[in-house]
């Protein structure tokens, strides 16, 4: 019976299409994740990607991976990229182009940046349901803690935490344009 | 695992090789790199949190699990994506507010001596002392669990404060440590939260508290259901029937 699962077993998929995101917000841009749940094969496998999209000075907000590393490749255009690492270091601040390959280690804090133009990059992770955990926007690990535990971490108001907790109301990408109209309102 | 990690020709009980003393507390690492603990695949660390001390949100490349030597207290694990389901009651309606400010967190867990506290590798958070003396905690840290992609070295990621590697030896960890928005760029941390610069430095947490913080007014104030709620047997359930006839409500 082996015909019957693993010599039909779809092995094959298109990331590319627009209308596949996962996540998407206009002018910002979009992500499309393969993983084990939508192509079956990447159990044996052990392996997911991601492929991102960013518009002009859209960002990826900080994150960390999980439970994998994430090992970038520059699709098209050019992005801003900064990793951190446990001893707050940041081991990487540069840009990654079109045709270049960079190593997030598993953990590490990442943010990502298109500047003056659209980045285009696909992320192969080491686990077939990769995680992430935001340091900023909605889903936050900040947001999910209460705002005194944040106001003595930080040394700052509780008026101040809320402003961490909830000024950025979105998940995974956002603006940075309009980040600084609301930052002169914050 | 390397060969002859476990090539041991005699055992030894271990006291602590390293001290890290905060604010309000201290950390005490054994030294990863010994062959005992090689072998094992394991790191292992004592936290002592004073009373009305805050241990800060920091994540680890290894699965954690806690034994709760003394003391009692409360901890808070963030999990990605998982909603806040604590949240302050909505105030405000009649004056046109959304509640949008009321704040809202993720499950407290209250812990006593004796509690074993589970936490996955890569997910974040803090331990508060709200007894009346020290919590002291053991940590053993699972470094060659399949969770940790990363070498055996244990390392923790810190989200605030400036804490020093515990693990690295004493002549290592002179200067003040760094927590992980101390490595990005402070116009970029402004972007992604929506704030000002002012207080994106305050998020780099360039003090000398260390990972371990006094709380400010003697208290953590969170939402949570009270002690007496969760604790008391019949009385309260005798009590919830009494709510249910003042407010109306009936078993289905």
């Amino acid at each position: 019976g082996i015909e019957e699962t693993i010599c039909t077993m779809r092995l094959k998929e298109n990331i590319n299409d627009p209308a596949r995101a996962d996540i998407y917000t206009p002018e910002v841009g979009r992500l499309t994740t393969l993983n084990s749940l939508n192509l079956p094969i990447l159990k044996w496998l052990q392996l997911s990607v991601e492929k991102g999209v960013l518009y002009k000075n859209a960002l990826v907000l900080p994150h960390w991976n999980l439970n994998s590393h994430s090992i970038i490749y520059g699709c098209k255009g050019k992005g801003q990229v900064q990793v951190v690492d446990n001893f707050g270091n940041r081991v990487f601040d540069g840009e990654v182009r079109e045709g270049q390959m960079l190593v997030v280690p598993q953990n590490f804090a990442v943010v990502k940046r298109a500047r003056e133009e659209r980045f285009e990059w696909i992320s192969f992770k080491t686990n077939d349901r990769a995680m992430t955990s935001p340091l900023a926007g909605r889903t936050s690990v900040l947001g999910g803690m209460p705002e005194e535990v944040l106001a003595n971490a930080f040394q700052i108001s509780r008026e101040d935490a809320r402003k961490i907790k909830f000024n950025n109301q979105q998940t995974t990408l956002t603006s940075g344009e309009s980040s600084h109209h609301m930052r002169d309102d914050a | 695992q390397q060969q002859d990690e476990c090539q041991i020709d005699r055992l030894d009980a271990l006291e602590p090789d390293n001290r890290v003393e905060y604010e309000a507390g201290t950390v005490e690492a054994w030294d990863p790199n010994h062959e005992q603990f090689r072998c094992a695949g394991v790191a292992l660390v004592r936290h002592t949190i004073q009373p009305n001390g805050l241990l800060l949100p920091q994540y680890s490349n290894a699965p954690q699990l806690i034994y709760v030597v003394q003391g009692e207290g409360m901890t808070g694990i963030s999990y990605p994506g998982c909603p806040e389901t604590y949240q302050a009651p909505q105030q405000g309606r009649q004056q046109g507010q959304s509640g949008r400010f009321q704040d809202r967190h993720q499950k407290i867990r209250r812990f006593r001596r004796g509690d074993i506290i589970a936490i996955p590798a890569g997910v974040a958070h803090w331990c508060y002392n709200e007894g009346n003396s020290p919590v002291v905690t053991v940590t053993l840290l699972d470094v060659s669990n399949s969770q940790n992609q990363l070498d055996r070295t244990p390392r923790k990621f810190h989200l605030a404060g400036n804490p020093k590697d515990v693990f690295q030896q004493q002549q290592q960890h002179q200067s003040r440590g760094r927590n992980l928005f101390s490595g990005f760029d402070t116009e970029l941390l402004a972007e992604a939260f929506q704030v000002d610069e002012r207080l994106i430095k305050q998020l780099k947490s360039e003090d000398n508290r260390g990972g371990i913080v006094k709380v400010k007014d003697d208290e953590l104030r969170v939402i949570r259901p009270s002690r007496s709620q969760s604790e008391r047997g019949s009385e309260s359930e005798e009590e919830s029937e009494d709510e249910k006839r003042r407010w109306g409500q009936r078993d289905n």
